[in-house]
């Protein structure tokens, strides 16, 4: 895929938790 | 994943070191978490003091007009008036970099190759950094996408310049190669 990202979906992960 | 991996680069004006002393590259990224991870932790560019610069850029591209991907390239300035500082720097900021790493502008993306944030006294400044100051047809879509996702006033006008004719006038004498 072209891996294009628009500003909503990137924002959605600035506080996910990170996966161990 | 992101299309490419990116590098963040700090740069602090200490007088009594050569320039390119002064720049450093934080680190390496290449998927979402891991360009969070970083955001997350470092300060915002409000936060940092007069004459610091942040710049973001492709994997293997140094944030300077003489590294071969920039040299013949130029870059789409935005001058921000004192005031605004406390306002909209951190915010341009970072919708810049989301630009960047999202791959917004399409099927000219791989003509991007990064964007400077430079906190000055006299005003600070973000700047989009293209390959090809002559790809016009390239440089003027990059242009109207960037200014639209910053939600600049459409009364607000942007200029590019190119490297070259940056590197031998002063800033306030660079003429405006394109504007949007």
């Amino acid at each position: 895929g072209k891996k294009q990202y628009d500003r909503e979906f990137l924002l959605d992960f600035q506080f996910l938790p990170a996966c161990v | 994943p992101l299309m490419t991996s990116w590098a963040l680069w700090f740069f602090k004006n200490e007088r009594s070191r050569a320039w390119r002393e002064n720049l450093q590259m934080v680190t390496r990224f290449d998927t979402v978490e891991d360009f969070w991870a970083l955001y997350n932790n470092i300060k915002l560019p409000s936060k940092l003091s007069p004459g610091c610069d942040y710049a973001l850029f492709r994997d293997g591209i140094e944030p300077m007009w003489e590294d071969s991907s920039n040299k013949r390239g130029g870059r789409w300035l935005v001058s921000l008036a004192k005031q605004l500082r406390h306002l909209d720097l951190d915010r341009l900021w970072l919708d810049t970099m989301l630009c960047l790493i999202g791959e917004g502008f399409g099927d000219y993306g791989p003509d991007v190759c990064g964007a400077v944030v430079n906190i000055r006294t006299k005003g600070d400044k973000i700047a989009l950094w293209t390959r090809e100051a002559d790809s016009q047809a390239s440089v003027m879509h990059i242009g109207r996408v960037y200014k639209e996702r910053l939600g600049l006033s459409m009364k607000a006008t942007i200029g590019y310049q190119a490297h070259a004719d940056t590197a031998t006038k002063s800033n306030s004498l660079a003429r405006n190669k394109f504007v949007v």
